[in-house]
């Protein structure tokens, strides 16, 4: 107990707003759409004792109890996603063919400790 | 752009190829989007974040068919014979769609023809040609696979037309399969005739030139190619 400290739910685990512009990356001349989209991303503490909202594992629960014994040996879990969206993007390929094509796990829809 | 100039060009080249991409695309002289594509795309667009269910994520519902890379393949092939019409045959023409697109992991699911014209000339046309056009049973199209020997060009599709519409479309998914290898990928031979040898024999050759104008408004064709590639598909399935 002597190395808690209180987190505030603002700081606990959880998705960010993240706009991922094409044209910022440099991208903007073969994809044809979106123009950008809303990634997220994941970041916060994932403090003890993690309770459901944070979405954690069995593993997780037990590893921020060991971090509270031992915080130098022992890290506090990760704030990673745990559930992702693909879309859709819309390009010109290397031979000008257009392409539509389906991306996986693209949108950070909850974030977890792990 | 700087951050990938930073991080050099054989991590940039990991990273478009994690994209499914061989290199950065520098589109040289970018086609319009096809209008099929778009009608998709905006469709996705409209369905909230995370609504695409798992067993539908590698699936192109549009087209009712497993798929998660929708190509549109522009033809490079020539005109072997357009113009004057000497003969019964207006128009010949070799298709030729570029099939190394495609990455080797990916399993072919759907390869649709499509033959586009800029308009339907015979609702243009007058009453009179109509009657003509069905009278010598119309215009007949058919397409033909190209082998090595040049007299087995076998007969995939036949179809005869009593009237001409915008686009025409075809299922070519089991030829295309044989695409896949390079030195098989020959083409097809596209003819559109007027009816029958006999049939435009008995044609006036003024008739016969006037009916053959009448596909003058043949604007293009392309190739609609869906796949999957089953490693992008992994992390639903094991969702499921």
């Amino acid at each position: 107990s002597s190395y808690y400290t209180p987190v505030t739910p603002s700081n606990l685990c959880k998705p960010r707003r993240l706009y991922i512009s094409f044209s910022d990356v440099g991208w903007e001349n073969w994809i044809i759409a979106p123009q950008g989209y809303m990634a997220n991303y994941c970041l916060g503490e994932c403090p003890f004792p993690l309770t459901a909202e944070l979405n954690s594992t069995n593993h997780a629960i037990l590893q921020t109890m060991v971090h509270s014994l031992d915080p130098e040996g022992t890290p506090q879990p990760c704030c990673v996603p745990v559930r992702l969206s693909p879309i859709s993007i819309l390009y010109y390929d290397n031979h000008d063919n257009v392409v539509l094509r389906h991306y996986e796990d693209m949108v950070v829809d909850e974030c977890g400790c792990r | 752009g700087a951050a990938l100039g930073a991080a050099g060009s054989g991590q940039e080249a990991s990273l478009f190829q994690a994209l499914g991409l061989s290199a950065k695309p520098a589109p040289t002289a970018p086609a319009p989007v096809p209008s099929v594509l778009w009608r998709i795309f905006q469709r996705r667009q409209l369905q909230p974040p995370g609504a695409s269910a798992p067993d539908r994520a590698c699936r192109v519902e549009e087209l009712n068919v497993p798929g998660n890379i929708i190509r549109v393949l522009a033809d490079q092939g020539h005109f072997i014979h357009s113009g004057e019409p000497k003969t019964f045959l207006c128009l010949e023409k070799r298709l030729y769609f570029n099939f190394s697109v495609l990455e080797e992991g990916e399993q072919l699911t759907m390869a649709q023809l499509e033959i586009n014209f800029s308009h339907n000339s015979y609702h243009t046309s007058s009453g009179r040609q109509v009657f003509e056009l069905r009278l010598y049973q119309a215009l007949q199209m058919s397409l033909r696979g190209m082998s090595s020997h040049m007299y087995n060009h076998k007969l995939l599709v036949a179809q005869s037309f009593a009237q001409l519409h915008k686009s025409l479309l075809f299922n070519l998914t089991e030829v295309a399969k044989g695409w896949r290898t390079p030195s098989k990928n020959l083409g097809l031979i596209l003819e559109i005739s007027v009816g029958s040898r006999d049939s435009a024999m008995a044609l006036p050759p003024r008739r016969l030139q006037n009916l053959c104008a009448s596909i003058d408004s043949f604007l293009d064709t392309s190739l609609l190619v869906v796949s999957l590639n089953q490693k992008q598909c992994q992390a639903s399935r094991k969702r499921r």
